[in-house]
This record gives C-alpha cells, sequence and structure tokens, in this order.
C-alpha cells in the first residue's frame, strides 16, 4: 500500500453539501488538510462548478483564522489586484474547464503542523431540460480521503417524482453500495461516503478511483402545470404544462459548408442531419440552406416533411461536401426569407411555428462579413416573427457574435465541441426545440401589484422545459395572488390561470424552513442578474450602461461572482499579504482544453 | 345516477335513477342536427358489489362529441382529454385553465368543466370529489345541459329527448307517512305513472351545497317518462 500521505499534506476531510429548494441550488464545498511534514508546504484546492453557476462565497481558515473573500466590483478588483501583480503576489482563481465547468483554484502556504480548511460556495438555478433537472457535480479527490462525501438534500414544494445519481466511477458494487438515494413527498436525498478502502482503486493501491462526473438529475410532480411559491415579498412562478399536442414546425436548417467544415466536421454534421431527419415528424417542413462562399438550396420553398421528402432529403444530407469561404449573412436571410414567404403565401399550416437553426463553424469572410450589419440585416428580416437558434462548431469563431445574433432573436447559441459525441451534441440540441407546446407565451400578473419581473414572454415553451418567472410583490400583505399564462397551442388557444392564497401558501411553506428561507429571493436575484447580463449583449450608450448598473448593483448586494464582479482572497503568505482574485470566465474567453481536457493539478 | 329534468314550458321538474351495472354507458343525449353526441359511464360505489340494488351509482365518465368540428372530450374524474382530430390535448382537474379556438371553447376551473361550441350550445361537467381513501365512495361527475334551448329538439337520449316540451299533469296528490314525499299520480305520455315528490339537488352554482330542486321521481328508472325503456339507451362505447 503506497503512503497516502506522499506529500505531508493529508487531507482528511471533503464534504460537498447541496441543499436544493424549489429549483435552487445552494452547494458548499469544503476541504480540511493538515500539513505533516516539518516545513511549511503548498496546498492546493481545485473545485470544478457548472459555468451556469455563481460563485458567493470562499473561506480560508488556517489554524482557526479565517481569511474571507469579498465580492467587488471587477474595476475596484482589478486595482487591488494590479497591485498585487506588480508586487508578483496574485493569481487567477478560475477558468474555463471544458463544457460544463469552470475550475476555482486556489493554493497557500500552510506551516508545519497547521489545519488548513478550504470552503467555497456557488449557487445556481437548475434548469428543465428534456423533463429532468440536472445537477453536475465533477469528484476528482488528488488523494484517498478519510472522511469523504457528498450529501444532497432536495426540497420541492411541488413533490418530487423521480430522482436519480450516477456516477461515472462507480463501476462496481462495493463503491455502489457508498451510494444512497431517496425520495419521499417533497424531500429527496442523495448520500455518497465511500470509505477509504472503496476509494483505492485497487485493494492494495493508494491512489483513488474517485475521479469523474458525479449527477444528480430529479423531476417534480406535474399535477398543475404551474406552481407559484411566495417568501418574503418575493415569488416564483414555474410553468411547464403536460399533455399538450405539439405545434408543427417550419424548420430551416443553414449550414455551414465552408472550407474550415472539411473532414470530422463535416461527416459528423451529415450523421446528426440524418438522425434528426428520423426525429422529423410528418407534420412538420423543413429545407435546407447550405452556405459556402454562395448559397445552395434544397428545395426552392419548404416541403412538408412527408416519407418521400425525408428519403430525398437523406440522399441530399449525404452529399453535402464542403467547399469554399463562409457566407454567413446570405445563408441565414435565404432561410429566413423562405419562411417569411412560406407564412404569407400560407403554404404552411396556419398554426404552425418557424425555426431557424444554424450551424457554424467560423467567421464570416465573404460577401456581407460586418458582423453588426449581419446583425442589423437578420434582425430586420426575422422582425420577432420566430426564433434563430446557432450552433458553433469548434473554437475558430466569434462565439460572442453569435450569441448575441441569437439572443437578440428570441434564441440562444449553443457550443459544439469538435469531439467524438458531435453529432449527438447537434441530435441533442434538436431534440430540445424539437417539440414545441405553446408559440407566444405570456405570463399576465395583475398591474400595480408586482415589480422587478424577470422576462415574462416566450416565443416557444417546448415539452421537457419550463419557463421560470420571478418578481416582487408591491403589497407583501395582500391576500391573492393571480397569474395568468397565455399561449397558442397547436389546435387551441390556452389561458392558464393560477391564483394563490398567501395566507395559505405561508402555513405550507412553514415546513421548508430546514433547507433556506430566503431562497425565492436569491433565485430571483440570479435569474434577474442572468437575465440582464443577456440583454447587455446586444445593448449599447446609455442601455447598456444602465443594465450594467442594475447587474452589478444586484450582483454586489447578493454576493454573486458574475463578470461584473471579482472575489478578492487574501492569502496570509509569510505574514506579507497576498491576493488572489476570482472572476467568471465568459464563453469568449474559451480556452480550448488541454488534452484530456479533465486533466486536474494544482501543482 | 339520478337525472332531474327542467321540463321545458313548465315550472317543474321530473326526476328520476337509472340503476345500472357499473361499466355501463349511457346515451344522454345525441342531437342529429348539431353533430353533438353525449354518452355517460356508470361507476359503482366499492362497497357492497355482491348487491346491485343497494349500491348507489353515479356517472364516472362523460363522453362529448362534436362530429362536424371532429371533437371528442373524455371526462373523467382524474382528467379532461381533448381529442382534436388526430391531436390530443391532456388537463388535469387541478388545471384552471381556458381552451379557446374559432369553433370552442373548454374551460377547466378545479371542480368544473364549461364546454361551448358554436352559438350558446354549453355543457358543464362537475367534479364530486369524497375524500380520497374512502372504502365505498368514489369521485363522480355531474352534467349538466345550460341553455338547452340551443340544442334541436330531434335530439334523442335520457336527457335529450326532453329538449322538447313534455305534456304532464299529476294529480291524486297524497301525504304519506313522511310529509315531504308526498305521492301522487302523474298522467304523461298516456301513462298514469305512480310518482313521489322529491328533492335533488342542483350543483350548477354551488358546486359544493347544490341548490335544492324539488321534483316528481318517476319509479322504475323512469320507465313510462323516457320513451321505451331505459336499457333502449345503453351503447357499447363512451364514444
Amino acid at each position: 500500500v503506497l503512503d497516502e500521505k506522499a506529500d505531508d499534506i493529508e487531507v482528511y476531510s471533503t464534504k460537498v453539501s447541496c441543499k436544493v429548494t424549489s429549483r435552487f441550488a445552494h452547494n458548499v464545498v469544503t476541504t480540511r488538510a493538515v500539513n505533516r511534514a516539518d516545513a511549511a508546504k503548498e496546498v492546493s484546492f481545485d473545485v470544478e462548478l457548472p459555468k451556469t453557476a455563481f460563485i458567493t462565497n470562499f473561506t480560508l481558515t488556517i489554524d482557526g483564522v479565517t481569511y474571507p473573500g469579498n465580492v467587488k466590483e471587477k474595476e475596484v478588483a482589478k486595482k487591488q489586484y494590479e497591485k498585487a501583480v506588480s508586487q508578483g503576489k496574485t493569481a487567477g482563481l478560475v477558468k474555463a474547464s471544458g463544457r460544463k465547468l469552470e475550475k476555482f483554484t486556489v493554493s497557500v502556504n500552510v506551516a508545519a503542523g497547521s489545519k488548513v480548511t478550504f470552503e467555497l460556495t456557488y449557487e445556481e438555478l437548475l434548469k428543465r431540460n428534456k423533463g429532468k433537472y440536472e445537477m453536475y457535480l465533477k469528484v476528482q479527490p488528488k488523494q484517498l480521503v478519510k472522511d469523504f462525501e457528498i450529501e444532497v438534500d432536495i426540497f420541492e414544494p411541488q413533490g418530487i417524482s423521480m430522482l436519480d445519481a450516477q456516477a461515472s466511477f462507480i463501476t462496481n458494487d462495493l463503491l455502489g453500495s457508498a451510494l444512497s438515494k431517496s425520495f419521499s413527498g417533497k424531500k429527496g436525498h442523495v448520500s455518497f461516503k465511500p470509505s477509504l478502502d472503496q476509494q483505492r482503486s485497487c485493494p492494495t493501491c493508494g491512489d483513488t478511483l474517485l475521479n469523474g462526473d458525479f449527477i444528480i438529475t430529479y423531476d417534480v410532480n406535474r399535477e398543475s402545470p404551474a406552481n407559484v411559491q411566495i417568501v418574503n415579498g418575493y415569488f416564483v412562478h414555474f410553468f411547464a404544462p403536460q399533455g399538450l399536442p405539439v405545434v408543427p414546425k417550419n424548420v430551416v436548417f443553414v449550414i455551414d459548408i465552408s472550407g474550415s467544415m472539411y473532414g470530422r466536421k463535416i461527416e459528423q454534421t451529415r450523421d446528426a442531419l440524418l438522425k434528426i431527419l428520423e426525429d422529423i415528424k410528418e407534420e412538420d417542413y423543413l429545407n435546407f440552406i447550405l452556405f459556402d462562399s454562395d448559397v445552395t438550396t434544397w428545395k426552392d420553398t419548404l416541403v412538408q416533411a412527408t416519407p418521400e421528402n425525408i428519403q430525398e432529403a437523406r440522399e441530399f444530407v449525404k452529399n453535402i461536401r464542403d467547399r469554399g469561404m463562409t457566407n454567413i449573412n446570405d445563408g441565414l436571410l435565404t432561410g429566413i426569407s423562405m419562411l417569411n414567404k412560406a407564412r404569407e403565401e400560407h403554404t404552411v399550416p396556419e398554426r404552425s411555428t418557424s425555426i431557424v437553426i444554424m450551424l457554424t463553424d467560423g467567421d464570416a469572410n465573404v460577401g456581407e462579413s460586418r458582423p453588426a450589419k449581419i446583425q442589423e440585416n437578420v434582425l430586420s428580416a426575422i422582425g420577432g416573427r420566430f426564433p434563430l437558434y446557432n450552433l458553433g462548431f469548434g473554437n475558430n469563431l466569434n462565439y460572442n457574435f453569435l450569441e448575441s445574433l441569437a439572443l437578440e432573436n428570441d434564441g440562444f447559441a449553443r457550443r459544439i465541441y469538435e469531439d467524438s459525441d458531435a453529432n449527438l451534441q447537434l441530435q441533442g440540441f434538436y431534440e430540445e426545440v424539437a417539440n414545441p407546446l405553446l408559440t407566444s407565451v405570456e405570463v399576465e400578473y395583475p398591474e400595480n401589484a408586482i415589480l422587478d419581473l424577470t422576462r415574462n414572454t416566450y416565443q416557444h415553451f417546448y415539452d421537457g422545459s419550463e419557463i421560470v418567472v420571478a418578481g416582487r410583490l408591491v403589497d407583501e400583505d395582500m391576500n391573492n395572488f393571480k397569474a395568468d399564462v397565455k399561449g397558442h397551442g397547436a389546435l387551441t388557444d390556452l389561458t392558464f390561470t393560477e391564483e394563490v392564497d398567501l395566507k395559505e401558501m405561508e402555513k405550507a411553506l412553514q415546513e421548508q424552513d430546514y433547507i433556506f428561507g430566503s431562497y425565492i429571493e436569491r433565485l430571483w436575484a440570479y435569474l434577474t442578474i442572468e437575465q440582464l447580463l443577456d440583454k447587455r449583449k446586444n445593448a449599447h450608450g446609455s442601455e447598456k450602461e444602465n443594465l450594467t448598473a442594475q447587474a452589478l448593483d444586484l450582483s454586489l448586494k447578493y454576493h454573486f461572482v458574475t463578470p461584473l464582479t471579482s472575489m478578492v482572497v487574501t492569502k496570509p503568505e509569510d505574514s506579507d499579504n497576498q491576493m488572489a482574485i476570482a472572476d467568471k470566465p465568459g464563453e469568449a474567453s474559451y480556452q480550448p482544453p488541454s488534452s484530456p481536457y479533465y486533466y486536474v493539478d494544482g501543482d | 345516477p339520478h337525472f332531474i329534468i327542467q321540463v321545458r314550458g313548465k315550472k317543474d321538474a321530473i326526476c328520476f335513477n337509472i340503476d345500472e351495472e357499473p361499466g355501463t354507458v349511457l346515451r344522454l343525449i345525441q342531437d342529429p342536427i348539431t353533430g353533438l353526441t353525449v354518452n355517460g359511464q356508470i361507476i359503482g360505489d366499492q362497497g357492497n358489489s355482491s348487491n346491485s340494488k343497494n349500491r348507489k351509482t353515479y356517472l364516472g365518465k362523460v363522453g362529448i362529441v362534436n362530429s362536424p368540428m371532429d371533437l371528442r372530450i373524455e371526462v373523467t374524474t382524474e382528467k379532461i382529454t381533448l381529442h382534436n382530430g388526430a391531436a390530443q390535448s391532456t388537463f388535469s382537474w387541478l388545471d384552471t385553465v381556458t381552451v379557446t379556438s374559432e369553433r370552442f371553447s373548454v374551460k377547466i376551473n378545479r371542480e368544473a368543466m364549461v364546454v361551448s361550441f358554436g352559438k350558446g350550445i354549453t355543457f358543464k361537467v362537475i367534479l364530486h370529489q369524497v375524500w380520497k381513501k374512502h372504502h365505498i365512495h368514489l369521485h363522480f361527475l355531474g352534467f349538466y345541459v345550460l341553455d338547452s334551448d340551443k340544442m334541436s329538439t330531434k335530439s334523442h337520449g335520457l336527457l335529450g329527448q326532453f329538449f322538447r316540451p313534455l305534456a304532464f299533469q299529476v294529480s291524486d296528490l297524497n301525504p304519506g307517512n313522511d310529509p315531504s314525499k308526498i305521492h301522487a299520480t302523474m298522467l304523461v305520455k298516456k301513462y298514469r305513472l305512480a310518482v313521489t315528490r322529491g328533492y335533488q339537488k342542483d350543483y350548477r352554482k354551488d358546486v359544493h351545497n347544490g341548490t335544492q330542486v324539488g321534483c316528481w321521481f318517476v319509479h322504475n328508472n323512469g320507465q313510462g317518462v323516457i320513451d321505451g325503456v331505459h336499457s333502449d339507451y345503453i351503447v357499447s362505447d363512451l364514444f
């Protein structure tokens, strides 16, 4: 048996405590270590957390003295940081890591015989995707840990309908017995506590087999399409109706076939499109627009997804070849114009919805190649009638442009990572948007009764997803609260009404105090910041300043490390203070992962 | 189930029970002019299954069909399903939802569902809930035709046949031992029927307490007041 304290630094405890209340997750990662060497040693602490999460706190405790992290405006933090840089005493703490994660790393010198405790707290709103919420934890201790545990408590007022926990490294019964999961009514619990022996990669090994993804998935009961919760004057409204028919789609795939798509990218695109063609429903309409230096269309107009047309589409897709340069502007405008024309000429069903899905791996470099002009053209051509989704393939692209373009047209952008599963990523994205149940969804509340509402209009509600709206009540003492959700269904218009008796709700929510009382307020703040940051991406001038000021204000008030703030951690190094800084890396600062990307070692 | 007929042109009501085995489907309305058909399936209390005479029966499922619109609505004590052509939408009784199209609207509000077609034909289905763990009683449904004058007089069915005027006279009022249950003779459709004054509840306006409606109760499954006999109205399926 190898000495598990080979470095003289013994990590004797690592605890991950997650408390989820109404989809809002509050996670605390605590690691305790001791330096058993005769001299001072460096101890490092690495945590990978979801990109969608905001760090809210970090503390470092050495021999009973706590050094807290302070969330500050980025500029203010930067000044401190620069001063420290000039003294050679700083380190960035957070960087992008892989597809879904950011890595937080901090290291500190610990005197001989001293103990150190690291505690990182982060929060996130779990989003419903394909019928379930997913919480993602990366488990990667650097050594065997005497007291290792992950404890997850979930409280969902609607009741939990399913709960599962899977870890990529649990491959044998021995480790499986360390995992327990249970749920009953409104409460769910997951616990993972492997003993030292269970952690060993082999009975005589000193290294750990705990290395991989730990994923918790769950969903709530949907007896009613909506659920409103109100605590301390803040409300959250979850909306996810079941059992509605799918609205037929008119979908245009705008595909980049420029030379840079050569090789695996174009092969994977073909594979994904062939898979997607299998999933297209007969009542849908479709077309393919290919762009390189020029634009080629499969058909002159949208065609129905009849078995014959799908067969023909398959032949077309199989023959897609890469060539030329990248004319994004003309590719998109051709697709948009085709959808507009189909609607005007009533060649697609009246009660149907349109979607543009663009896949590209690079920047526009022929035709209209100025991003701002392309955005202007696309915005004007779509005119708010349908969403545009952008899939950015690989790393050599202007992702900010694709994201802005999608966001201002009611869609979103997604990276497609250039890995062996790129075709599955494409197909997975299509599945998310393949089943719109409602279009033009509008959530309405009584006038003058609410303030600071988060986004309340959505082009589409997709099966398996959830619309979340939060806000503040003007009068905390009101007795009743009413919300209407209006939308167009496949065959009818629907209005879902939710009425809440506040007195009854107060009683019902008392039992959940064991989690944390202010979760709705924090959920509201999280959602508001997230949406302000998205809006800010396409704003200019005073509007941008305004949005920035609002988001910054909330980030500081609620101690969220967002792209506008930084957390400064002061470290007690050799009695001369050193500084480290935790920033939120944006998508634009994405760095291609080293190979393998999951390699983690602070040393 | 109890049937209450507010007779057109009279300020009085007739009522009768139909006692049939659980699972039986009864034709309530068939209107050849509007293309509307309503059927109801019977459920029975869970206790005393061997003694059908003592068993209380209710409507457990209602099927509403609008043939010209290719629309079917299936209402059970659990859920409401709209079959609109090939498409299907399902709602729970917990939903408060209004479904509107150019041709019809459906409004579900926890314990009541109101469906309207075209120019004012409106049906209401009420969910009567009992304690979930009750060892005998089950949730059941009530079905009401609002504005029955909008339905055609060519309608058939246990309810539909009463959409046209019905002449009847009540005589020989005879107070029995129970003063609230006066016995009498009803002259209707050339029959002389022994009837009893009774009270039934109309839950259209007050779903929980109902409103008392005085009516002449016709015994033997409404025999004499309904066209033919009650078994003539048994159909094989809800749709």
